[in-house]
């Protein structure tokens, strides 16, 4: 990864900076994708210039790796605890040898910036890994590379291979950058290995024949599927195992919907049209042995229905019209709301109108903050968790900019549910259906998977309150090095009026001989997957810790296991520095206060008189950054 | 389909295959008072062999009438439905399935055991062939233990050995095979002749055949099957065996 001059033809810019080449390459293996983004960039003026790197990186991806190297001098990263790298960080500001990196965020991605100011002549190479878990949703895997060059490339290519022991059920690249492209994207597919490749020329990359700009800007989308031909696939590689977990064939478990409506009058106009609009939709697709009811609130609790009924058809179209009938207005008291569905729903259950094996589920959809009635986030937490049950599950959907998302995940997260952020926009209906269609068809519940206690350590979450058509559950774990060749794993779950036992042996490094053969796979793929689940249930956990000390054993866990696996986690910062430790920079994880806007978490600029020009989405974040002397530390260490 | 009943009073094997129609369906068990019915149904080789078209189990069909469950095995697909839902196993993993007292659990590529409130077992065993062979296709054999409990009333191919019929063999000569001896069987005072043979049984060791000497009955069971092998097809795969 050194700069090389092996190409020297031109490409004529208006600011004299050429992009000598970008490459991304995605390697995917079993679900797991390790990305690098490399760019090399030389200043041809006759003096100093500032350039950027700015990338997308998606959300829940971790960071953990970027390089510079500037004229011959590399600048390599490493992972440190955040007060540790900071102390380092701001010893070099001190020194004026400090350099600008941003990491901010915006809908579902990050933005990861990195500004130099370069002396004429200069070559520059900026290069970042990240890396990611697919998580299988609707029964696909979806991979999403953000390609923006930002000028014309004299080398561009972006290569996505995907290594998958199950094989392929199908592979399809439905968004290729722009329609333009579709034909340059070239996609290669055997049974358990695919490439996806596309390296336009520099002709190929204008937005006209005479233009020196890209037409290059946006994303590279690659969705799959493995086949199934079993309901789990244990895999075993390098002292770590996965176990991917996904039947499919199974009679769908009656379910007890109660939908929780914010009609507040911040739902005023397209929110509460496409609301209103999914939710025709929704209602439609209940199945007959569904039971449900709909709460709407405001400042006041309404219910089409005071108890749950069947999903008849005539049911189904009376709570159509009603929900057609709302008027949004007035202020948002979710406390009272949630309660109110909880009721209704452990009435019925004590009067014994639930299936046995029925799933219980409360959707919640606002769009911002509580207004009436109980104020206090961590009050409405308290009074949800205190009285729902543990066989209820409370799912959240946050609309719009102003929803204090995180809080309405912990809610879903206290409450064995799922949360999504849903964009306010004429997509909002299609976003609500999507994710009813998520938790619309649970297959199994009370899922428990389990080995031999002799075999394995360190076993990620095993127990699952529900398993609904198209996900996946994941188990990962170590395999203790005494251990025998075979891993057994005996899943047990309820399935509608059956109790089903999931039996499977794999043979340990079964997989050597796949990954041995092949040049683009991921080898720490296992560990580093482990690593990431381990760290997002203990991120989890941490939230719902009831202690201070629980919470910190846990921060230290969090810790440890983010310098181990090198990843960039809300406990660490990447430190990048020179070889000699002169000139140092720090990216942070970015923080999610209020959801959608996008935050300047670091700023800091060598040279600070040529920072980007402030998006209107930007902007007033940006503003309060300044004098950075001040705010970099209060922000940086904000934990 | 080749039949092998274990006579354990006798203390001999009786053998005899049975030649139908392919897509033809045979009652295995009928019984009637616990409502329990087990046909099979024919498929053929791919191709004829030496002049005879070989013909095996394809599908297994099993009804109980009083849990209100039908179990369909074939070597692609295990289906299990109740009175609500129908769940498709496949042969590729095992599982396990507890509903009620009743107990389906599925062997990885081996074999299906039916479990009914612990006193009647059933084992369906599959047979794969090469997917490439000129000849031989995927089948199934049925196993039926001796200690499962049938009430007195129940009949079909195999059914009607669950009260063991006075056998006796007598009379060993040398027949036109030198290797195969013939003798004269007796069966509750009707006599035949028999040819000594072995036959392959797969329940001792799950994939490894045991070879089983047995009397082989000639002309599809005739003599020591009740009435004719006709008699015991159906029309459907949940049928009860009339007579």
């Amino acid at each position: 990864s050194v700069l090389s001059d092996d190409d020297e033809s031109e490409v004529f810019t208006e600011d004299s900076i050429t992009l000598h080449s970008y490459k991304v390459e995605s390697t995917i293996t079993s679900h797991f994708v390790n990305t690098m983004i490399r760019s090399k960039v030389v200043n041809n003026a006759k003096h100093p210039q500032n350039i950027v790197f700015d990338i997308q990186v998606p959300k829940g991806a971790f960071i953990n790796n970027f390089t510079m190297n500037v004229n011959g001098i590399t600048f390599s990263g490493s992972i440190k605890e955040k007060s540790v790298a900071r102390n380092l960080y701001s010893k070099a500001r001190a020194r004026g040898k400090a350099a600008g990196l941003m990491r901010t965020n915006s809908l579902d991605l990050e933005n990861f910036k990195a500004e130099l100011n370069v002396p004429p002549g200069s070559k520059v190479q900026f290069e970042i890994h990240y890396q990611e878990a697919l998580r299988r949703k609707l029964g696909v895997y979806e991979h999403a590379l953000y390609i923006q060059p930002g000028r014309l490339a004299k080398h561009l290519e972006v290569d996505i291979y995907i290594t998958e022991p199950q094989g392929f059920g199908f592979v399809n690249v439905p968004k290729t950058i722009t329609e333009d492209f579709a034909g340059l994207v070239k996609i290669t597919k055997g049974d358990k290995k695919a490439h996806i490749s596309f390296k336009p020329t520099l002709d190929e990359q204008r937005t006209c024949p005479t233009c020196s700009t890209t037409a290059v800007n946006g994303n590279l989308l690659v969705k799959y599927d493995v086949k199934r031909e079993q309901s789990s696939h244990l895999q075993v590689f390098n002292g770590y195992f996965l176990h991917f977990f996904a039947p499919d064939n199974l009679p769908p478990l009656p379910k007890n919907i109660l939908f929780v409506i914010d009609v507040s009058g911040s739902m005023w106009g397209l929110k509460m049209k496409q609301t209103v609009e999914a939710m025709k939709s929704i209602l439609e697709d209940l199945r007959p042995d569904d039971q449900f009811s709909i709460v709407d609130f405001n400042h006041n609790i309404r219910c089409w229905k005071d108890e749950l009924v069947y999903a008849s058809s005539v049911e189904k179209e009376d709570a159509s019209k009603y929900v057609q009938r709302i008027q949004p207005n007035g202020g948002t008291n979710i406390n009272e709301a949630l309660l109110r569905a909880i009721f209704i729903l452990k009435e019925a259950s004590n009067k014994g109108l639930l299936e046995p094996n029925s799933v219980s589920l409360i959707v919640l959809v606002s769009d911002g903050d509580p207004t009436v009635g109980e104020l206090k986030l961590s009050k409405i937490q308290k009074n949800v968790r205190t009285n729902i049950r543990d066989d209820f599950s409370l799912h959240s959907l946050g609309i719009g900019f102003d929803v204090d998302y995180d809080f309405l995940e912990r809610l879903a997260q206290e409450n064995h549910g799922m949360a999504q952020r849903i964009y306010g926009n004429q997509d909002t209906a299609a976003q609500l259906k999507e994710f009813y269609n998520k938790v619309s068809t649970p297959l199994l519940k009370n899922i428990v998977v389990n080995y031999p206690m002799e075999a394995v350590s360190d076993v990620t979450q095993n127990s699952f309150h529900n398993y609904f058509k198209g996900d996946e559950i994941v188990v990962a774990g170590k395999l203790k090095p005494e251990s025998v060749p075979n891993l057994m794993s005996i899943i047990n779950a309820n399935s509608a009026n059956a109790d089903l036992t999931y039996q499977l042996i794999e043979e340990a490094e079964e997989l050597n001989e796949l990954f041995e053969e092949s040049k683009h796979v991921f080898p720490d793929f296992a560990r580093q997957y482990w690593a990431q689940l381990t760290i997002n249930q203990l991120l989890a956990e941490r939230n719902l810790a009831t202690t201070s000390a629980a919470k910190r054993n846990i921060t230290q866990t969090i810790l440890q296991l983010s310098i181990d696996h090198h990843f960039v986690t809300p406990f660490t910062s990447l430190l990048i520095e020179s070889e000699n430790g002169n000139e140092r920079m720090l990216a942070d994880s970015p923080r999610d206060p209020k959801g959608g806007c996008c935050q300047t978490l670091v700023v800091n600029a060598r040279v600070p008189p040529n920072l980007p020009q402030p998006t209107p989405e930007t902007g007033a974040q940006q503003s309060k950054t300044a004098p950075p002397d001040v705010m970099i530390p209060k922000l940086v260490d904000d934990d | 389909p080749h039949f092998i009943i274990n006579l354990p009073t006798s203390q001999i094997n009786v053998c005899f295959n049975i030649d139908n129609q392919p897509g033809s369906i045979l009652n295995l068990v009928s019984d009637p008072e616990q409502g329990i019915a087990v046909n099979g149904k024919i498929i053929a080789a791919k191709k004829a062999k030496s002049g005879k078209l070989n013909t095996y189990f394809g599908t297994i069909g099993m009804y109980f009438k009083e849990q209100n469950m039908k179990i369909e095995i074939s070597p692609e697909k295990i289906i299990v439905k109740d009175a609500f839902y129908s769940r498709m196993m496949s042969w590729s993993e095992s599982i396990s399935m507890d509903q009620n007292g009743f107990l389906v659990s599925v062997k990885k590529n081996s074999n299906v055991t039916i479990t009914v409130n612990e006193n009647m077992k059933l084992l369906v065993v599959l047979h794969r062939a090469w997917k490439k062979h000129p000849v031989n296709v995927d089948f199934l054999g049925l196993y039926i233990p001796n200690e499962t409990k049938f009430s007195a009333a129940t009949h079909g191919l195999i059914g009607q050995f669950r009260i063991e019929p006075e056998v006796s063999v007598y009379d060993v000569r040398a027949g036109t095979d030198p290797e195969k001896p013939i003798a004269t069987m007796e069966k509750n005072g009707d006599k035949l002749t028999v040819t000594r043979g072995t036959q392959k049984e797969y329940l001792t060791h799950p994939g490894m055949p045991t070879s089983v000497t047995c009397w082989f009955v000639h002309n599809n069971g005739k003599g020591f099957i009740d009435g004719h092998y006709k008699d015991y097809i159906v029309p459907q795969i949940y049928s009860f065996f009339k007579r």
